[in-house]
């Protein structure tokens, strides 16, 4: 997944646990689609604009990148109804 | 508000439900009423009539479930997914399913099935969700109370698009979520908070970082979950890295995300008169270690030093403060000057002068 690589410290926060999550968060919420391999290794514009989707979504600061305010909200209990309907 | 892909939605006004199975966290009779008040929700706003059948194929089948549940779209445990629905149509459309993982209440102790049940409903009915945080349909779970619950306008502008308006709504006023350019805007309150400016009104707050540009609404409830769901006035101590809310009578000091322990408190515990129903703002003035307290047409001086309010208080606000009027909504602090906020204009009032000098929208606080 992209992070943030303005700050440092951004990058030791995210676990690769953590970015399983996110990655699991956006397939199930923004239809985000993995390669048959179960790898991502589709672009990383296509995790990054997923990301900015559901960053201008819930009115946060759109970056493309997994920042702590984004990945704090993916772990907010919510409806697990996609929140695109494509 | 929004709707699914090609605007689905019931061709029938009167539809059925039943409830499958239970949950063993509530009684079976508890089940039943928060499921029957959550359509009551949607139906005292629209012509749909909602009937419960006890047996056979209802429009929406209403079941507990736990990880893979039988549509291929599973649960994971505790927390995380609380339930989903299928938007109208036949066999499973409609139907809404709830992860028997959580902890399911009739109050705030686990999640609260009326609230869940009334946002799955909406889905069944044919809403999407929408992006107004103060929305039932709002994604994110947000204990609001549940005892005299009213539908956010946003939904009821959506499911109106879909079936029109019912022939009598017992509740009309349906809360509106603040627009911050609203050339009309007024505030509750302001604070700062580590470096963040928080904006109160009604039920939300804004964030507003120096950094960004855009501020961000949220629910006071999903940020302080033991708050009163809007607060008069607030200001921040940061000697002490805390953060007080007034509502009332009471107020309450923060830590970050905590309430500190032994909070609420009183104001007459601040020194106030008993008689004083309410704090309307407050800011804290780092220079002089005290903080003011505006009520009604009067203002207070409170030393943080000494915990006390200071003798010769209270004093007129018009006296002291010439131009800004006789009340102030909200009020704060920044580069030696105060800023009022008095209904739909703010007052820029410099400390060092004593006087006001800029007039400008309240909403120009966030660059509208």
């Amino acid at each position: 997944l992209p992070i943030s690589h303005e700050d440092s410290e951004d990058i030791d926060e995210f676990t690769k646990q953590d970015l399983q999550f996110a990655e699991r968060y956006l397939k199930t919420h923004y239809n985000l689609h993995s390669n048959p391999a179960g790898i991502m290794r589709k672009s990383a514009d296509t995790v990054a604009s997923k990301l900015r989707e559901m960053q201008s979504f819930f009115g946060l600061e759109v970056t493309g990148k997994l920042d702590e305010e984004t990945y704090e909200l993916m772990q907010q209990p919510r409806c697990g109804v996609p929140d695109v309907g494509e | 508000y929004n709707f699914f892909p090609r605007k689905l939605k019931w061709s029938k006004n009167n539809l059925t439900y039943r409830i499958v199975n239970y949950t063993p966290d509530l009684k079976r009779a508890e089940v039943d009423r928060a499921i029957k008040k959550a359509f009551k929700v949607w139906s005292d706003v629209t012509p749909l009539n909602f009937t419960r059948i006890r047996s056979g194929t209802a429009d929406i089948m209403i079941s507990f479930g736990i990880k893979e549940h039988g549509d291929f779209y599973p649960f994971d445990g505790p927390s995380g997914l609380l339930a989903h629905a299928f938007p109208p149509g036949p066999n499973t459309g409609g139907d809404a399913h709830f992860d028997d993982d959580e902890l399911w209440s009739t109050d705030s102790k686990g999640y609260n099935l009326f609230l869940v049940a009334a946002h799955e409903f909406g889905h069944s009915l044919g809403l999407e969700h929408s992006r107004d945080p103060g929305a039932l349909m709002f994604p994110v779970y947000t204990y609001t109370g549940n005892t005299g619950f009213l539908l956010p306008d946003d939904d009821v502008q959506g499911i109106q698009e879909l079936y029109g308006a019912g022939d009598y709504d017992p509740n009309p006023k349906h809360p509106k979520t603040p627009e911050k350019c609203d050339a009309n805007l007024t505030l509750d309150g302001i604070t700062d908070l580590r470096g963040e400016m928080m904006i109160f009104k009604d039920r939300f707050f804004w964030r507003l970082h120096p950094q960004m540009v855009d501020a961000e609404l949220v629910q006071i409830k999903s940020f302080w979950p033991e708050l009163p769901s809007k607060v008069d006035a607030a200001y921040e101590n940061p000697i002490k890295d805390h953060v007080f809310m007034f509502r009332g009578r009471k107020f309450w000091a923060l830590n970050g995300y905590d309430i500190i322990e032994g909070y609420p408190k009183k104001i007459y515990e601040l020194g106030f008169p008993k008689n004083l129903k309410a704090i309307d703002g407050a800011v804290h003035i780092s220079d002089t270690g005290k903080t003011l307290f505006f009520t009604g047409n009067k203002y207070w001086s409170y030393d943080e030093d000494t915990q006390a309010l200071e003798k010769g208080y209270p004093r007129l606000i018009e006296e002291d403060f010439p131009g800004i009027g006789d009340k102030v909504d909200a009020v704060y602090q920044k580069n030696g000057y105060m800023y009022f906020f008095n209904g739909p204009l703010q007052f820029e009032y410099s400390i060092w002068s004593k006087r006001v000098m800029r007039v400008l929208n309240t909403n120009s606080i966030f660059w509208c």
